[in-house]
């Protein structure tokens, strides 16, 4: 299954993220 | 036959190679022109036709009965298991798929009855601390693809994009939306959004958790400013702080079940105390509608998809404080959902099954869309005891979806307040 997220943010939204990275519960996935 | 073999003459002609050649380059550059041009079809409404696309094992995977085969999945692993067999066989099962079970509560796997059930396990609280920034991961996966939204396309992988109102739906005047229970008029926020109980006046943020973590008590609701015209409530107290999410040094344990009376009682109480902030209901109504076309100046549009794979924690949290304000269930197809898969087949997350939660967070609008797949068809939202997915019957059109809107959960905020964390729900085998 997958969960696609889709949200508006402030354009200097940066993700903290690299495609095929791991990821649990409460990890960043990005911040402004 | 031996006289047929050696008797019969050979007569050698030269092949026009060349034009095998050019009629192989202009197919390849008949597909390329196609793929570049990105041709869409378009329906009546100027909608694009979502269809199977992709090379020739996908549609042989689509004209399987995927939707039965993945009931039938479900059915199987919804028998009970002998209690002696269920330590073995989910052990076996976690070595399998690589599942932790140091994380799992409750650890004793006798108390699983069937597979479906470990499959819908939940984690003990503590294990899953949340860090300091305004987005963290709803669920345990990885990371398929992230990035802007460009000109309302997604990028699904590099070289292949769906359309984001196939994905989420349009706003359709009229559209069949189901209210939630206990229906009450929708009230609206004004645009402070805030509230005023007994004579403090209290934030959205504070109401539902602010997107960025503070340390408690740091949040001194400020004294009515003089001018506020708005009604002062009388005898309506908020819950004390402690039902707000705690940030003890920036972390905090996912509340792996959500505390549902507290957050009721906020609910109502928020519901109550913001109605009196409520500006002409028509134009607020209007501002209200989430959708994604309306991004304010200086804002843009994001994504991020996260797999979650057979052995991964199945259960899926908030991942920012927000308002869930609607929710549209499309019963879709279930195709696997693999890395493997969403290289191949283009509009692969507007093709299967999928509930789009649509609302809105401290910058405006916000969606999350858990999209099911073949082995796991159902999806589970603790705040709908409504939605029914995978279900048997004739399947709509594609791109028909059923509207519920959250309003009556907190009619004040507009729709279901959500805290950092928060258990929202799960997916489910078969």
């Amino acid at each position: 299954s997958t969960i696609v997220l889709v949200f508006e943010a402030p354009s200097d939204f940066e993700f903290s993220i690299h495609p095929g990275q791991k990821v649990k519960v409460g990890q960043k996935l990005g911040d402004v | 036959i031996v006289d047929a073999w050696t008797q019969t003459p050979t007569k050698w002609y030269p092949l026009p190679l060349a034009v095998g050649a050019l009629l192989l380059v202009a197919i390849q550059y008949r597909k390329k022109v196609k793929r570049a041009r990105q041709e869409v079809e378009l329906n009546e409404d100027g909608l694009e036709v979502i269809k199977l696309k992709g090379p020739w094992h996908v549609h042989v995977i689509g004209a399987l009965p995927l939707r039965n085969m993945s009931r039938l999945w479900g059915y199987v692993n919804s028998f009970e298991l002998p209690v002696w067999f269920r330590p073995y066989g989910i052990r076996l099962y976690a070595y399998a798929f690589g599942c932790n079970l140091d994380e799992i509560e409750p650890s004793d796997l006798r108390e699983y009855p069937s597979l479906g059930a470990f499959f819908y396990r939940k984690l003990r609280s503590g294990v899953r601390p949340m860090e300091n920034a305004i987005l963290v991961s709803p669920a345990d996966g990885t990371i398929l693809h992230f990035g802007t939204v460009q000109g309302s396309r997604v990028e699904q992988v590099k070289g292949i994009t769906y359309s984001l109102d196939a994905l989420l739906g349009i706003e359709r005047p009229g559209s069949p939306s189901s209210i939630l229970p206990h229906n009450r008029d929708m009230s609206i926020v004004d645009d402070h959004e805030f509230a005023i109980v007994n004579g403090i006046e209290y934030s959205l943020e504070q109401l539902i958790g602010s997107s960025v973590p503070s340390t408690p008590g740091s949040e001194t609701p400020s004294q009515p400013s003089a001018s506020s015209s708005r009604t002062i409530l009388e005898n309506h107290s908020l819950p004390s702080d402690d039902h707000l999410p705690k940030r003890v040094g920036d972390q905090t344990d996912a509340s792996v079940g959500s505390d549902r009376n507290a957050e009721e009682t906020l609910a109502h109480d928020t519901s109550v105390a913001l109605q009196m902030g409520a500006k002409s209901q028509t134009e607020n109504r209007r501002r209200s509608i989430t959708s994604s076309k309306h991004v304010r100046p200086g804002n843009s549009l994001f994504f991020s998809v996260i797999y979650l794979a057979p052995g991964d924690y199945h259960r899926f949290h908030s991942p920012t404080a927000w308002v869930v304000e609607k929710r549209r269930h499309f019963v879709g197809e279930l195709f696997s959902v693999s890395p493997w898969m969403a290289k191949r087949l283009e509009n692969l997350f507007v093709l299967n099954e999928r509930v789009a939660l649509l609302g809105r967070w401290k910058h405006g609008f916000f969606g999350m869309v858990p999209v099911g797949a073949t082995n796991v068809g159902s999806i589970k939202i603790n705040f709908d005891q409504d939605l029914r997915t995978n279900i048997r019957g004739r399947r709509p059109p594609p791109g028909a979806y059923t509207e519920a809107v959250y309003s009556a959960a907190s009619p004040i905020l507009r729709g279901q307040p959500l805290t950092f964390g928060e258990e929202m729900g799960g997916f489910c085998l078969g």
